[in-house]
């Protein structure tokens, strides 16, 4: 637990690409 | 160079060039060592970048130094590579003010360091945990906001407005959506939405939608979606 990289790049990835949004919405 | 190295250097004063290039040295560090590396630098490397951004902020812009934007915007950089693990992203939220000196970054004057903020408040929005992470990023904005004595979307608006980049605009509408769409309640999706339209958001939406980019158009289309399907619901 909280050993991994690109926790945060992969949360902009997921902003960018919309997913994130898509995800919270359904 | 270890952590406690980089903590003593960003402890004993340095200024100008001498910090910025201190700062570029640990970004790289954090960035390209594993997770053990960042956690040694820890809490306490942490704040002592909190405190030099601080010092910045808090500083009239007449007396800022050639070099201090740039510090700043390091300072930034070095936040978003401590905060690319779940270690770094708890830790700067146990911070007192972490997330209001991001918010403090928010700055239109200073473009390439206003993109990098947001997108790191952005990200914290969006996080699954604590829940109710876009509310305490609102907050920050708000704080920040009575600070200057502006509107609390000002500067966001600032960076969507004509003349700006694409790449400004872009992370503006991100983060605008990642205010409104994590929010559980229809009535405070559906008020944030009606502060910003009011404060000019209405407006600068009929320019946006005239520019031909990708991925402006894909925080577009996530905005007057997720309006669309609130206002149904209303």
């Amino acid at each position: 637990e909280g050993d991994e990289t690109g926790v945060m790049d992969n949360l902009l990835e997921a902003l960018q690409s919309g997913a994130a949004f898509r995800d919270r919405r359904k | 160079k270890s952590p406690m190295m980089n903590i003593q250097e960003l402890k004993s004063g340095l200024r100008d060039a001498q910090l910025l290039n201190c700062l570029e040295s640990l970004r790289v560090s954090l960035n390209n060592n594993p997770v053990s590396w960042v956690q040694n630098f820890g809490a306490e490397g942490l704040n002592c970048l909190l405190d030099i951004l601080k010092g910045l902020h808090d500083e009239k812009d007449d007396i800022l130094g050639p070099y201090d934007t740039r510090i700043k915007h390091e300072i930034i950089r070095c936040l978003k590579a401590f905060m690319n693990n779940k270690f770094g992203i708890k830790t700067m939220l146990e911070t007192e003010d972490g997330i209001l000196l991001l918010a403090r970054s928010v700055d239109p004057k200073v473009p390439a360091m206003m993109i990098d903020a947001i997108k790191l408040l952005s990200a914290l929005c969006i996080l699954p945990q604590p829940v109710d992470m876009h509310e305490q990023v609102l907050g920050a904005l708000t704080e920040r906001a009575e600070m200057d004595e502006v509107e609390r979307f000002k500067p966001i608006l600032d960076g969507l407005k004509s003349g700006t980049s694409v790449a400004l605009k872009v992370v503006c509408l991100q983060l605008i959506n990642a205010l409104i769409i994590p929010a559980d309640e229809l009535d405070f999706r559906v008020h944030i939405r009606s502060e910003l339209m009011r404060s000019g958001l209405q407006q600068i939406l009929k320019e946006l939608r005239t520019l031909d980019n990708e991925e402006l158009l894909v925080q577009l289309q996530v905005f007057e979606e997720s309006g669309e399907e609130d206002s149904a619901d209303l």
